[in-house]
């Protein structure tokens, strides 16, 4: 209410630009595409599945309040009200993977046999601020 | 890698295993290994493993490892499009139960059988394969020999072939021949036009000796083929020759590492599901063993 009482009347048009800022702010935390290919790293050579590889990654900044949005728990809020309020040594909360999927991998071993693996969480699927 | 087998690394307090995430969030590929960690090095899985490996050491300049068979590995790529999606993904396949298979190409088979290929009809070879490469974390699901036919050889479209598999105890000690220690045999049919690849079950064969960490299996394939199917009742007649490469040897395996991709793994759906409170109501016997007693005792501080 104090924001309004404070703010110009805009025009109906322009509210909704308004109230994005508190309900959007600019680059918060979510997740971002990140795809590499194992060639540019030089090891195609024992990689031999997949060619392509997608981690993603998770950056941007955690909002003050940060609610059910991110499933983040109560430590998350009073971490930042500590930052904010105590000592600002104390890190404010970080943007990093909450949730991830598996990666089935084709390799050539040094003895020379093949293994087909699959492992756990090497694609980040979901973001959280902690 | 030999020494992750078997080894198991404990911390100061005993009973704890070093486990491998431990290592794996030090482990900077760009930094060599602190002495202390080198140990926990050992469990890491084969992925992490080699990707420290190349983080301080030029890969490329590397002795170029051991290449595989191009059918083994033709074979492997059609698995892992059976198994994975394009972008590695593993597809939720109910059946689909192991989350390794490894392929191992035999590392020397006796020549002195060749008569027996230039006859023909019978196709006998011994085969050395070494599995150092399997962790003591991974559990065997099942075993095949993976055989490939030639396919220029021109074979009629039905043919029956008898497979006497024997296991060899190397004996390393003395250089006497490997003894026979049990045999099995097998019929099998099938069509070759149709396929490629036969794969020979020998689960129950092998698992007696992967089970026991052994390193090294010896074994002699004699392979017997004649023309026609025993089923149609056609009468099995004269030899014939069948090229067969020597087969490969494939283990379907459970890695049960923190690392590996576990389907069915409840620990993974508690983490999503945190526990919900215990309730209140449910009926708990009292270590007395007096029910009714607790149960009303419960109720009353429940009230209050």
């Amino acid at each position: 209410d104090e924001n309004l009482k404070e703010a110009p009347a805009t025009p109906p048009h322009n509210l909704s630009e308004y109230f994005k800022q508190f309900l959007f702010p600019q680059n918060e935390c979510e997740l971002h595409n990140f795809r590499l290919s194992f060639s540019q790293l030089k090891w195609d050579r024992w990689i031999i599945a997949p060619h392509r590889y997608s981690p993603q990654y998770c950056k941007g900044d955690c909002p003050r309040v940060v609610g059910h949005r991110y499933g983040s728990p109560v430590h998350t809020m009073v971490q930042n009200i500590i930052y904010e309020k105590l000592d600002s040594s104390v890190p404010k909360p970080s943007c990093v993977p909450a949730e991830y999927s598996p990666l089935s991998v084709l390799t050539i071993e040094p003895d020379g046999s093949i293994v087909y693996k699959e492992y756990e969480d090497m694609i980040a699927t979901k973001c959280t601020c902690r | 890698s030999p020494y992750s087998r078997g080894r198991v690394v404990f911390d100061k307090s005993p009973g704890l295993l070093v486990a491998p995430e431990d290592t794996a969030i030090e482990l900077s590929p760009l930094l060599r290994l602190p002495k202390g960690v080198r140990r926990g090095y050992a469990l890491l899985p084969p992925l992490l493993k080699v990707l420290s490996d190349r983080g301080h050491r030029n890969w490329e300049s590397e002795a170029p490892r051991l290449q595989p068979h191009s059918r083994a590995l033709r074979y492997m790529k059609r698995l892992y499009k059976m198994s994975a999606t394009k972008e590695g993904i593993p597809k939720a396949n109910k059946s689909h139960l192991y989350n390794t298979v490894r392929l191992f190409t035999p590392c020397s088979e006796c020549k002195r059988r060749h008569k027996d290929l230039m006859k023909g009809d019978v196709h006998s070879v011994d085969l050395l394969f070494n599995l150092d490469r399997v962790t003591a974390l991974e559990h065997l699901l099942k075993s095949v020999l993976l055989y490939s036919f030639d396919t220029s050889v021109p074979v009629s479209s039905s043919i029956t072939c008898t497979c006497h598999l024997f296991v060899k105890e190397r004996d390393f000690s003395s250089q006497v021949c490997p003894s026979v220690s049990h045999s099995v045999a097998f019929s099998l049919h099938f069509e070759v036009r149709k396929r490629k690849w036969v794969e020979i079950d020998v689960t129950s064969f092998l698992q007696p000796l992967i089970a026991t960490n052994r390193r090294n299996i010896h074994m002699a394939v004699n392979f017997t083929c004649l023309m026609g199917d025993p089923q149609q009742n056609t009468k099995l007649e004269n030899p014939i020759n069948v090229a067969l490469v020597p087969p490969s040897l494939l283990l379907y395996l459970n890695d049960t590492s923190e690392q590996a991709y576990h389907r069915w793994n409840s620990l993974r759906h508690r983490r999503k599901n945190p526990v919900r409170p215990r309730q209140r109501n449910s009926l708990r016997v009292d270590p007395t063993g007096d029910k009714e007693n607790s149960w009303g005792k419960r109720a009353s501080r429940r009230r209050r």
